[in-house]
């Protein structure tokens, strides 16, 4: 995963449900959490810029890289349901 | 550590 093609998404919560499902984390054949689903509706279609495919690297700064993927899903979840931000920033790499 | 039987684990948010 080079630098070239990762992208920094703004996911703002705007609605009641972040809308995605990911697979994938450390020790299974996707190390890194990917986005298999993008459901209508939630924050992450409104916001247009996440798409099926792409691999999570970050969640606002923290690395998903070494994390399995009860704990990814975990700080993906605090990070929708904190009050501290309304908006989730995800570095994202399109994979070639 | 040998890969987990989570294999195809999927979390929806």
């Amino acid at each position: 995963i080079s630098a070239l093609n990762t992208a920094l998404v703004r996911v703002v919560k705007n609605s009641n449900t972040l809308g995605i499902a990911i697979e994938g984390g450390a020790n299974t054949r996707q190390p890194l959490p990917r986005i298999v689903t993008i459901q209508k509706g939630g924050s992450a279609h409104n916001c247009g810029q996440l798409k099926v495919g792409q691999v999570i690297l970050e969640v606002n700064g923290i690395s998903l890289r070494g994390q399995e993927h009860e704990e990814a899903a975990r700080i993906i979840a605090e990070a929708f349901k904190t009050k501290e931000k309304d908006h989730i920033d995800f570095l994202v790499a399109e994979l070639g | 550590s040998p890969p987990k039987d989570y294999e195809d684990e999927v979390t929806f948010f």
